[in-house]
C-alpha cells in the first residue's frame, strides 16, 4: 500500500496572510481544530508556516507579534504526486507534523499531516 | 506489520502538575519541541492533557489561567500491550494526535503520537 499525497491530503486547507496578527492565528487554529496554518503573501504564494507550537513559543517568550515574526520561513513541502512513504520520511527527518502541498508556482493546494498517514494503519477491532 | 505500543512509544515523556501555570506549560512545550503534555496530580496519576493547541485556544480567548483550567480532563489513553492499529484507530476517531500510555493505576509510562505511527511508513528513496 503506497498511496500518493493527492489520495490522502486535505484540499480545503485554511491559510493565513503574513501580515495577520498573532491573535488571529490563534483564533483560526482554535476554530478549525488543527495545528498547522500555511502562511501566504497577497499572490497566494507560500511564504511560511505558523502552528499552535509557534503560538505556544511566542507565549513562553512573551512576544505577541505578527504572524511573519513568529512563523517558520523555510517550509518543508510536498506535491500531489509524491508517494506517501517519502512524505512520511520528510515529516520524520524534519521533526514536523504537516507538509503543505504546493504546485510549481508555490500555490497552496492542500496539506498532509502525520495524522493523515497514521490513519492509514487504523483498524477497529 | 503490527507492532505494540511498547515497541514505538517514548518512555522519557515529560509531564506537568495540574497546579502549574499556563506560562510554564508553554515553556516546556517550547523547550521539548513537541505538542502534548500529560497532566498529573501529586501522586503522579494522570488527570488531564494540555497541548500547544490548548495554549493557542487560551490565547484566542484571552484566558491566561492555570493548567487545570485549560487542560482536557477526559483523556483518551493506551497501554503498552495495545496493538498500534487500535491506537491509530483511537487517534483518528477522537481527532487527537497523542495518547498517554498508562498502567492500571493511571501512572504515566510514556506517550505515543501519530508522528510515531506515521514514521512506520517512512522510506527514504
Ligand atoms: C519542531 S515542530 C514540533 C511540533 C510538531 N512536530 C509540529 O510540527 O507541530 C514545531 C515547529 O515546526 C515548524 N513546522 C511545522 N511544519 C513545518 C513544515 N512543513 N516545514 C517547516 N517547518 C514546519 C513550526 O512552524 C514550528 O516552529
Ligand atoms: C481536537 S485536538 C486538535 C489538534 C491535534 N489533533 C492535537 O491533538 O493536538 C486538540 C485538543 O485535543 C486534546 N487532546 C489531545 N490529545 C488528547 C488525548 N489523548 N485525550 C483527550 N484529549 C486530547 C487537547 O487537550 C486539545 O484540547
Amino acid at each position: 500500500v503506497n498511496p500518493l499525497v493527492v489520495d490522502i491530503m486535505s484540499s480545503d486547507v485554511t491559510t493565513i496572510h503574513e501580515d495577520a496578527g498573532f491573535h488571529d492565528a490563534a483564533k483560526i487554529i482554535m476554530e478549525k481544530q488543527f495545528n498547522h496554518l500555511p502562511v501566504v503573501d497577497s499572490g497566494n504564494h507560500l511564504v511560511g508556516i505558523v502552528t499552535a507550537w509557534d503560538i505556544s513559543k511566542a507565549v513562553a517568550k512573551d512576544e505577541h507579534d505578527l504572524v511573519k515574526d513568529i512563523m517558520t520561513r523555510n517550509v518543508v513541502t510536498t506535491s500531489p504526486d509524491e508517494a506517501i512513504d517519502i512524505s512520511a520520511f520528510k515529516l520524520d527527518s524534519n521533526n514536523v507534523s504537516a507538509l503543505p502541498v504546493v504546485d510549481s508556482n508555490k500555490h497552496v493546494l492542500g496539506i498532509v499531516t502525520s495524522d493523515d498517514i497514521s490513519k492509514l494503519l487504523a483498524r477497529r477491532h
